[in-house]
């Protein structure tokens, strides 16, 4: 599943 | 964060400034292509606009800030301060055949229909093909400067080690971003025969030089 957005990463 | 994620970034951050520090020192922008150049400051911007809105992390934020930065002064440096040395006969690929697929592709493939979600889903999109002018460039001209392929070869190198970054997520954190990933995947690819030339040549102390 995909947990939140991978918005943490550049 | 993950190793493989920082060392991912800290390659992406040496790419950009050893594209800087070759442009500045040399006073010339042979060889690089402009083209490939206004796309990752297009992918940097329509990434972190949400820069000032929400805060990950003081790395995150900085990052951030000095891609954007650096990626303006690199197109300033080409177009304006050294526009004399810029190769404008060989940098000809045709950056709309980039930019209007990776727009309408994200605005049928994506996460979220809100405007900042389709923005970084175009970023996400439009990175993956950044590079092809430039390897279009090289491959017109039919060589590279090595610090050019060094260059290329950080760059290449960072959003593979952003494949390795997912593959722990999904493993460690049952976390994954497939827009992201596929993109990456694609991204990697059309370095690959680079990096097998920059691996067989450049790291043997030869030049770059590209089969006519």
């Amino acid at each position: 599943d995909r947990k939140g957005n991978a918005k943490d990463e550049l | 964060m993950n190793i493989f994620r920082l060392v991912g970034d800290l390659s992406h951050l040496l790419a950009i400034i050893i594209l800087l520090l070759k442009i500045w020192k040399t006073r010339s922008c042979a060889g690089i292509s402009g083209k490939s150049q206004i796309l990752f400051a297009v992918v940097y911007t329509t990434r972190y606009l949400d820069l000032l809105t929400t805060y990950v992390s003081a790395y995150n934020t900085v990052m951030k800030f000095v891609f954007i930065v650096a990626s303006y002064a690199t197109v300033y440096l080409m177009y304006v301060k050294f526009r004399a040395t810029y190769d404008h006969n060989h940098d000809t690929f045709r950056i709309e055949f980039l930019l209007v697929p990776c727009f309408i592709l994200s605005l049928l493939i994506n996460h979220e229909f809100t405007v900042l979600e389709v923005m970084w889903t175009f970023s996400i999109y439009l990175e993956s093909v950044a590079i092809l002018p430039q390897l279009f460039l090289v491959s017109k001209t039919g060589e590279a400067e090595s610090i050019t392929s060094h260059y290329l070869f950080a760059l290449g190198s960072y959003r593979a080690l952003y494949l390795l970054n997912w593959v722990y997520r999904y493993m460690a954190e049952d976390h994954y971003e497939l827009i992201a990933i596929v993109s990456g995947v694609v991204q990697t690819v059309l370095y690959c025969d680079f990096f097998y030339l920059y691996i067989t040549k450049v790291l043997k102390g030869k030049k770059l030089q590209l089969p006519a």
